[in-house]
């Protein structure tokens, strides 16, 4: 208890109201350890770890929380203690009562303990308890939820056999980021890819998925599900090939009716994406080698730039550096005349103390919301679409409604630990 | 070893067959009324790592622990009429009200097969209802000067959803 008490300190989250929930870790990276006199007998120690690394992912991944497994550091200075153990287990005071009821039980403070009477499996072993579905369940009560008595809740106390896969909910995902607060942060680049499929019966669609890029990793976003995929962020390289590992600058699709082609551009340099075949052209049909040289390609335009995006109304990439933009014509090969100029100018506040100033972090066209956002830091701007002009004709062209946060408009798009990125 | 027969160990056999005691009637409903706060709030936090009040023969596990909790024991006339009473204890009805309320079940009050095969899922330990955590306010447990440990904490209130009406 001396411990307990000198471990505890409290303090009330400022401008916060009480929600669910009730008690929480003021520190945003925690440690934890499967206890090695508290192995399970059942499965193997790889499958144990794997499957709490997975479940301290699930929770990263919905909330500004990082978990790293600390195998090495003295025990006190691990947050967050797992172990096995049947009946009297642990040092513990309350007892298992064998297979049957009573799974596992937590404190949050820490301390996780799993009856190894019971027959826990691996994810997707379709029989026994999910030891993966317990984990996500008693790392909730470490982070400071109770039980949820609602349908779906992964706080649930009772154990559903019958979900065979199942995720942090809506309601959960509130419940703890009302506790941790939701997940901010820039990104590199934020576009809709667009590609060609063929259905069964040979038709061509377009199709395409929202991705938002951060340094050396992605996440697609759900916009229909205001979400990320399930289990992103993934690493860049997994799934965009041939980009630079570190991530890139920004995204271009040059869409019109002579021209089909993604750019990608990083530093100096850019790549030109074959998204038949989901990887950059190392040499693309008209032979052109990649990667080149920005100012052959786009002579005028500056490099490294803060990010760019095609504008299908007048046929013109905006190339974004610092406080300039270069407006580069497709069909001429050159930077519009009279450019470049300040961001400001082409793009005017609606209130003079409401706007981005200088080097943006991306510039996205939405199909989701037809609409222009430019974003910097954790914040965004929209542009003023022709429709809306026409309901607002005082409004300038191209002028910025006022700025909003990303997470209020893109939700759950939250880091792991570099450690966990691979699971 | 555990016996098994299927490849991928699907088909594991428990070492040790024992089986935690189902909740069979009111006696032992009571007493996981009361093990997760249905009768009274259960302060949780204070459960872990107590030392233990009687010797620790956990090396002896499974015979000493089917003596200790005393179900094996043949059942006494005087529990029966117990289990009767307490089918009437306004305290006891409550308690299953609230966990019917909370498991979604018909709140009757009554103790019926539907409450008893909820009460016997598996279940996490810990308690539904947790009665509010000690305040220990800034000036007498920790100091400015305290090193914070690794793992500090922040109330953010109380949860609305365990406050008992």
């Amino acid at each position: 208890k001396r411990h307990l008490a000198t471990a505890v300190s409290k303090r009330r989250r400022s401008g916060r109201d009480v929600g669910v929930g009730y008690m929480a870790f003021s520190k945003t990276v925690l440690r934890w350890r499967l206890i090695g006199e508290g192995y399970s007998s059942q499965l193997s120690v790889e499958e144990q770890r794997y499957v709490f690394r997975l479940a301290f992912r699930m929770w990263s991944e919905v909330c500004p929380l990082e978990f790293i497994e600390d195998t090495a550091s003295p025990l006190e200075e691990v947050d967050i203690r797992l172990g096995f153990g049947t009946g009297r287990h642990l040092g513990c005071k309350q007892r298992f009562d064998g297979s049957g009821r009573e799974f596992a039980h937590a404190w949050f403070l820490g301390d996780i303990h799993f009856d190894d009477d019971e027959h826990f499996t691996g994810p997707n072993a379709g029989k026994g308890i999910s030891l993966l579905k317990v984990a996500v369940h008693e790392i909730g009560h470490v982070l400071g939820l109770p039980h949820i008595h609602r349908p779906g809740s992964i706080m649930q106390p009772s154990y559903l056999p019958h979900e065979s896969s199942f995720e942090v909910d809506w309601m959960d995902r509130k419940a703890i980021q009302d506790l941790y607060g939701g997940c901010r942060g820039r990104f590199n680049t934020v576009f809709d890819w667009i590609r060609r499929e063929r259905t069964s019966f040979g038709e061509v669609v377009i199709r395409f998925n929202t991705y938002f890029m951060r340094q050396g990793w992605y996440w697609l976003y759900e916009n229909r599900n205001n979400r990320t995929r399930y289990g992103d962020p993934v690493s860049l390289q997994s799934g965009w090939r041939g980009l630079p590992l570190g991530g890139v600058d920004a995204f271009v699709h040059v869409w019109s009716r002579t021209s089909d082609h993604v750019y990608f551009f990083k530093g100096s340099q850019f790549w030109r994406y074959d998204s038949d075949q989901d990887q950059v052209f190392r040499r693309d049909p008209e032979g052109v080698t990649y990667p080149r040289l920005i100012s052959e390609g786009f002579p005028g335009v500056p490099s490294p730039i803060d990010t760019a995006v095609f504008d299908r109304r007048d046929g013109n990439i905006y190339f974004f550096k610092g406080a300039l933009v270069y407006p580069f014509s497709v069909d001429s090969r050159r930077v519009a005349r009279g450019y470049p100029r300040p961001l400001r100018s082409v793009f005017p506040p609606l209130d003079p103390r409401d706007h981005p100033e200088s080097h943006l972090d991306a510039a996205y066209f939405s199909y989701s919301h037809n609409a222009l956002f430019l974003f910097k830091d954790t914040s965004f701007w929209q542009v003023a679409s022709v429709r809306e002009r026409r309901r607002r004709p005082h409004l300038p062209k191209n002028s910025l409604l006022p700025q909003r946060q990303i997470h209020e408009q893109w939700f759950d798009i939250c880091n792991v630990h570099p450690t966990s990125l691979k699971l | 070893e555990r016996l098994f027969h299927q490849r991928d160990h699907s088909d594991l056999q428990s070492l040790n067959q024992h089986q935690a005691q189902p909740i069979t009637d009111p006696h032992t409903a009571e007493l996981f009324l009361s093990k997760y706060g249905f009768l009274k709030p259960v302060n949780w936090e204070e459960f872990l790592h107590e030392e233990p009040d009687e010797p620790d023969f956990s090396f002896l596990e499974f015979s000493e622990l089917n003596i200790e909790e005393g179900f094996a024991t043949p059942r006494s006339r005087d529990a029966n009429l117990q289990n009767d009473q307490k089918l009437h204890d306004p305290q006891f009805i409550t308690a299953l009200r609230d966990f019917q309320r909370l498991s979604g079940l018909p709140v009757t009050g009554v103790f019926d097969e539907a409450t008893k095969k909820a009460m016997n899922q598996p279940r996490c330990g810990v308690p539904d209802i947790e009665a509010e955590i000690a305040d220990p306010s800034p000036n007498n447990t920790t100091d400015k000067n305290m090193d914070q440990t690794s793992s500090e904490v922040t109330e953010t209130g109380r949860n609305p959803a365990v406050r008992r009406r």
